[in-house]
């Protein structure tokens, strides 16, 4: 159920 | 130069079995204020956040900051090498090619000492967001591990639902489908073995199971276990300890 997110959607990559 | 002294080499074995299998080479990241890291799964869909305080070693002493990049595996092997009950010394010059360790035995009858070579690595940081949670819920970490080693049986995916009748773990697969369902409790006599739920709004968040399991190897290290969670954000997963704590965040499945 679902695709599977990274977190680079949420965290702020440098 | 760094010089770190550790009364249990315990704590440093069991936080490399906790760590070990989600990520490969890290950099300690070591201040004045302790030995820090942060670091991803190689899917980016797991992060560990690791901090050992200054004060959780006696004594601590680090000049400069420095990163010791360093293969996860190496250094469990390396540890392998200390009992549980040795106090672990760590060392490292200000530019270091090496790690060295040293482990004594209580009785200083038995002193070991191995060096470890050293990495580059070029890790990238991610800015984490102060957050605050909609749910926060504490429970005995053997609890969480067991709720998590069962559904697993059954799915690959497990949603949380937390809301105010208590915090239920679903899942369901090809076999059928297991839920499990914990309410509030309170022990005043052991505190560990309470489940408290702290609620601003209801959560309800589906992850991939194997990441949940993967994280219970921290299980040895405390006797509580936090889950934060908020709507579409990733969990995340908390193992305080004397002198610090082990986190790890999960992104979550969304619906496509």
């Amino acid at each position: 159920p679902g695709k599977q997110a990274t977190l680079g959607s949420f965290f702020a990559m440098p | 130069m760094l010089e770190a002294r550790l009364a249990q080499a315990a704590v440093l074995k069991k936080t490399l079995d906790a760590i070990k299998e989600l990520v490969t080479d890290a950099n300690f990241d070591c201040s004045d204020g302790g030995i820090s890291l942060q670091a991803m799964d190689n899917s980016h869909v797991a992060l560990v956040s690791l901090l050992l305080r200054a004060d959780g070693f006696e004594p601590y002493r680090c000049d400069r900051n420095l990163a010791l990049g360093i293969n996860l595996n190496s250094l469990s092997k390396v540890l392998r090498s200390a009992q549980n009950e040795d106090i672990i010394t760590l060392k490292a010059a200000d530019d270091p090619d090496n790690l060295s360790l040293t482990f004594e035995s209580q009785n200083q009858d038995r002193i070991s000492e191995y060096e470890m070579k050293l990495m580059d690595i070029d890790q990238e940081h991610l800015g984490i967001p102060e957050t605050a949670y909609a749910a926060v819920i504490t429970m005995p970490a053997a609890e969480f591990q067991r709720i998590c080693r069962d559904l697993s049986g059954i799915s690959e995916s497990v949603t949380i639902d937390a809301s105010k009748d208590g915090v239920k773990f679903a899942s369901a697969g090809d076999i059928g489908n297991g839920s499990v369902t914990l309410k509030q409790t309170h022990n005043p006599e052991e505190p560990a073995l309470s489940t408290s739920i702290e609620l601003s709004e209801s959560v309800t968040l589906t992850f991939s199971l194997k990441y949940l399991v993967n994280f219970t190897k921290a299980t040895p290290l405390a006797g509580a276990v936090t889950l934060q969670m908020s709507n579409d954000v990733p969990l995340l997963v908390e193992y305080k300890m004397e002198g610090g704590y082990l986190r790890y965040y999960l992104a979550p499945k969304i619906q496509d």
